[in-house]
C-alpha cells in the first residue's frame, strides 16, 4: 500500500475527483494554502496498491494543468521588490510514501 | 514513532477525540471531504510509539461505526445512472506510516 | 526527499511562512485543530531534500515559540475536574517522513 499526497490547483480539483472516482480510485481531499502565492489549493490523499500508483499519476497528469499566475506583492520577500511577478504554477506536486499498515475498520 | 492517519466520519469525531485524550493520546484533526459522497469527514493525525499503535486502533474500532448513506446523484459517474445509490461508509480508513524523526520543538 | 509535517501554533504561522519562503523552501499549509485544547493550529507540509531537513528544523526553532495556555474546561476529561488548567503548548510538533517518489507534474 502507498499513500499519494498530491498538491493540486483549486481549478483542477473537481475534474480530478471525478476522473479518480470513475476509475474506482478512493480519495480524500483537504483544503490547503500555498506558502508563496498564499492562495487556496487542494491536497489530495490517495491510498492505493503499489501497482496502481502509475495509473493514478497518469490521471493526475491528464487532469491537472500548469498555469501562469501573478504573485501577490506581499509574497515578494526575496529581492524586496513589491511588484507582482509572474510565476508558473505546476499541475501538481506529488509525494508517494510507503504505508506500513492499512486497515478498513 | 509511527504516524497514524485515520479518515473517520464527521459524526464520530468528537467521541473519538474525547476517548483518545482520556487515554493520554495526542491528536491533530483536519477537516476533509470524501471523493465519492463529497460530504465532510475528518482526517486524524496521531503520532504515537509503535507499541501503542494497536491500542489506538482498538479505540478507533470502539468509537467509529459504519453507516449506510445515500450517495448524492452527482456522484454516480460509474454507470451513468442518476438515481442515488445506498453505500456503506466504514468506521475508519487507517494508514500507519513510519516516522524517520520526531521532534518536539 | 523527505516530507516534514510540522504542527505549529496559529500565532507563528505567518512568521514561519515568510521565513521559509525567504529561504526558498516550499510549503503547503493546512488548517488543523488540536485534540486537547480544541483551538485552531496549523499543519505545515514541507517536502525537502534530506540535506536541508536540519536547516528547516532550525528555521522552525527560531520562529515558533512555546506558550502557556489555559485549557478549556471541556478538555479536562482526565481527572474529571472542570476547572481550566494551565498547559505549556510547545513551539512545534514535527514528524519527518521518508518519500519513495517525488514528482512535479
Ligand atoms: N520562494 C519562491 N520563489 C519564487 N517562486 C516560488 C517560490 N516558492 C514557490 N514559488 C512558485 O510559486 C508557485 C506557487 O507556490 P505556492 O507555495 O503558492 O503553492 C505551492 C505549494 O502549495 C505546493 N508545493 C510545491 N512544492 C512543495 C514542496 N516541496 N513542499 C510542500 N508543498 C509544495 O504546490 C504549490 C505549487 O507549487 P509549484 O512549484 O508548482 O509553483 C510554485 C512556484 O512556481
Ligand atoms: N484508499 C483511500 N484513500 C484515501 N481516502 C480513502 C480511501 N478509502 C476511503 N477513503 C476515505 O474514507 C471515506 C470512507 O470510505 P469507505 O470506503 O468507508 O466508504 C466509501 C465506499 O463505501 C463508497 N465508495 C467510494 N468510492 C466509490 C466508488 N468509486 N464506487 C462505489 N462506491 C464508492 O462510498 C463511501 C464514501 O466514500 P468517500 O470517498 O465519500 O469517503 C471516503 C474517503 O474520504
Ligand atoms: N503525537 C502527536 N500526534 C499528533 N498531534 C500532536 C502530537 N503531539 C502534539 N500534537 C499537536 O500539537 C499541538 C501542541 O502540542 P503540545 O504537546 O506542544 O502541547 C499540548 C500539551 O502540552 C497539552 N496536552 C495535550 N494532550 C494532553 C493530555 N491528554 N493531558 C494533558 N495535557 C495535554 O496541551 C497542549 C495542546 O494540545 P492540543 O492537542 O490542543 O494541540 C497539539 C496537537 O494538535
Amino acid at each position: 500500500m502507498k499513500l499519494i499526497m498530491a498538491i493540486i490547483q483549486h481549478e483542477d480539483s473537481l475534474r480530478l475527483t471525478e476522473e479518480l472516482t470513475k476509475n474506482g480510485i478512493n480519495v480524500t481531499k483537504l483544503a490547503s494554502t500555498g506558502g508563496f502565492l498564499r492562495s487556496g489549493n487542494a491536497t489530495f490523499l490517495i491510498g492505493t496498491e503499489e501497482d496502481k500508483v502509475d495509473d493514478v499519476l497518469e490521471i493526475i497528469r491528464n487532469k491537472c494543468k500548469s498555469r501562469k499566475e501573478l504573485s501577490a506583492p506581499s509574497a515578494m520577500y526575496m529581492g524586496g521588490s513589491t511588484w507582482p511577478v509572474e510565476v508558473v504554477v505546476g499541475g501538481a506536486t506529488v509525494f508517494v510514501m510507503d504505508v506500513d499498515r492499512f486497515e478498513k475498520i
